[in-house]
């Protein structure tokens, strides 16, 4: 029963609008583009989708972007475009409102015109990335706050074929093991007696001084 | 002591770049338009930077690319200078390559060509974003399978007050709670009496099933 609009329906619009579809929510799609609005309805990302010029208040207003719960302004090279439509999106009265950005600056500017929540994909994902490039042996991390985290790490050569209870993870490590993997999929505390296969995945939590002390 | 390479200084590229650096790694940054490689020299992003054309192997061979352990090709909306780089830099011999992809068909086209991983940031985010704004109860999620995860979720109302004791979350909704947060620090494992508060995050584990059913 939320409703969504996705103005812009560049590559991250589509795939936020597309997503929300998929999920069986009612997403307005928006663009300047008629070729983009087109496609959308082709593509069967959106159900309903119109061509207007989101720095025109009066044009979102008669589309009924103001009606809805969140709008994502996905509109990142322009910024000009980007700001003024964040601007009347904010004006025009919709809670959430979340937009893309191209450069800091420009996240700044959205900020100052009211955005509820910026997004910087190519950043964020650049970042992301290169963590994951200078830590191989973690799969995955979640993080709590900047001192502990949740990891996914493939078993250590020299855990394997140790049983938990062997391993007392707890008093060498400091971490709590929370699940194993068996073939991709997870054993949420799994017995003590179980024993570890080196190219399974393990999941512990801990402080990220003991997660870095642990063999991978 | 592992090396780094990025070709392609557009907004992806600098952040993988200036992240690798700033965690004391070597990062090799090459783009063929030499603003990008003073700005990068400039910005203190990277200590080596090179300007040349990447679909010439014998201008990254010069270069010392085919040295690298990892090479990052940052460039996303040149399809073919994306592919012919992906291409050369494996056939020179380079381990791990990952290329940053601008469509569904760039990301076969790479792969094609031997690219270990391809990232979609517009694309990735998008989606993320989508699945947040649907769920806005649950601040952060870790999937562990198709059907269990960990999530971060802010103490629900009818929570609030209550000790981990009185919850009795495993028999109710077969969640282990994993740690608690106070001020954006969490404690893991907290004591079972410590109480719970409106305002603060919980972590839990479980099926998707049962965090479904927590009344966020
Ligand atoms: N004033 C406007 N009103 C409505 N739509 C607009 C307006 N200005 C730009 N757009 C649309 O926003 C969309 C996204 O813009 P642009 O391609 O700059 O963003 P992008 O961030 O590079 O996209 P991507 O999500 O692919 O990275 C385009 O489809 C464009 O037509
Ligand atoms: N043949 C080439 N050799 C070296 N660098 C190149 C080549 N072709 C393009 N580049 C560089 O790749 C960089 C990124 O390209 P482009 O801007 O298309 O990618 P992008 O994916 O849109 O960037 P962003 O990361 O900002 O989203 C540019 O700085 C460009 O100069």
């Amino acid at each position: 029963n939320k409703q969504f609009a996705v103005i812009g329906l560049g590559r991250f619009g589509r795939a936020v609008a597309s997503t929300l579809s998929r999920q069986g929510y009612d997403v307005l799609c928006v663009d300047s583009d008629e070729n983009r609005v087109a496609q959308v309805l082709s593509d069967n990302i959106a159900t309903h989708a119109r061509q207007l010029d989101s720095t025109q208040p009066a044009a979102l207003k008669e589309a009924g972007v103001f009606e809805q719960d969140t709008v994502i302004v996905a509109i990142g090279n322009y910024v000009q475009e980007s700001i003024i439509t964040t601007l009347n999106v904010k004006e025009g009265g919709v809670p959430h409102v979340v937009a893309k950005a191209s450069s800091e600056v420009h996240m700044k500017l959205l900020k100052k015109v009211g955005a509820d929540h910026v997004v910087f994909p190519e950043h964020e994902c650049g970042c992301a990335l290169a963590q994951s490039l200078t830590r191989p042996g973690i799969l995955d991390r979640f993080e709590l706050d900047p001192d502990n985290s949740i990891v996914e790490v493939l078993v250590p050569d020299q855990f394997n074929d140790k049983s938990i209870t062997d391993l007392q993870l707890r008093n060498s490590y400091g971490l709590n093991l929370l699940a194993v993997s068996r073939d991709g999929k997870f054993e949420i505390n799994p017995d003590p007696s179980v024993r570890l296969q080196k190219g399974s995945a393990m999941v512990v939590i801990g402080s990220n001084q003991d997660i870095n002390r642990l063999p991978i």
